[in-house]
């Protein structure tokens, strides 16, 4: 375990939590894309299954049982939850999220380390939280303005990738030229995916407007 | 092997 990897599981930690607090606390999801949200869940699912098989320390089976339950309790508010349901933005969110779900499997199976059933979930999940994000962003952009919380949930979870990309940075130069290049193509990826939503938060914050992404 | 470190981090 190393800062970077601990700071990027906090602000990973930190993202589910401010997007909790938001749903739990205006008991309403307008602005939140529940297709990324299924798709962490599945992310979670699918990357998490060695839980029960392989224990590798307490931290790290807390962490996966904190990240599959909260993504599941994302969920569940969103699709059941009597108020918050309402306020799903059902004709916004319109991301055919079932091609991401598509493509990251086939992926997976062409590229993994090994052709094994876990290995290619893991390799799946590693895909699919790359692109998890774009039902998201889409929304943004649509609905234009950004709420505050939602604003500062993308900045957290890009946050916690960028962190990710300096733990394996510094785990190639101090534990041995290991490569790996499925979550290092993958998080370079996804943390590109975030850069022009940060470009955007970071003008907003610098001359103090309310966060407007170009149409 | 090399994947199975892989495999600590969350």
């Amino acid at each position: 375990m190393n800062a970077f990897r601990f700071l990027g599981d906090m602000t990973h930690l930190f993202s589910v939590l401010v997007l909790l607090l938001k749903i739990y606390a205006t008991k309403s999801c307008s602005g939140v894309s529940r297709k990324t949200q299924e798709l962490y869940m599945v992310v979670f699912v699918a990357r998490y299954m060695d839980l029960f098989t392989d224990y590798i320390s307490l931290y790290n089976s807390v962490m996966k049982v904190v990240f599959i339950t909260s993504s599941a309790a994302i969920v569940w508010c969103m699709r059941r939850h009597p108020q918050v349901r309402r306020t799903y933005d059902r004709d916004q969110d319109t991301f055919r999220h079932v091609v991401l779900v598509a493509a990251s499997f086939v992926l997976a199976l062409i590229f993994n380390e090994r052709f094994t059933f876990r290995e290619i979930c893991w390799a799946f999940s590693i895909y699919l939280e790359a692109v998890a994000i774009l039902p998201q962003l889409v929304l943004l952009q649509r609905s234009r303005n950004v709420d505050n919380l939602t604003g500062q949930y993308v900045l957290f979870l890009g946050a916690y990738r960028a962190f990710y990309i300096l733990n394996w940075i510094y785990r190639y130069f101090t534990e041995g030229h290991t490569s790996r290049w499925i979550p290092w193509i993958a998080g370079l990826v996804q943390t590109a995916l975030y850069a022009d939503f940060f470009y955007y938060y970071f003008l907003s914050w610098k001359n103090n407007v309310k966060l407007e992404l170009p149409a | 092997a090399a994947s199975d470190n892989a495999k600590d981090e969350l």
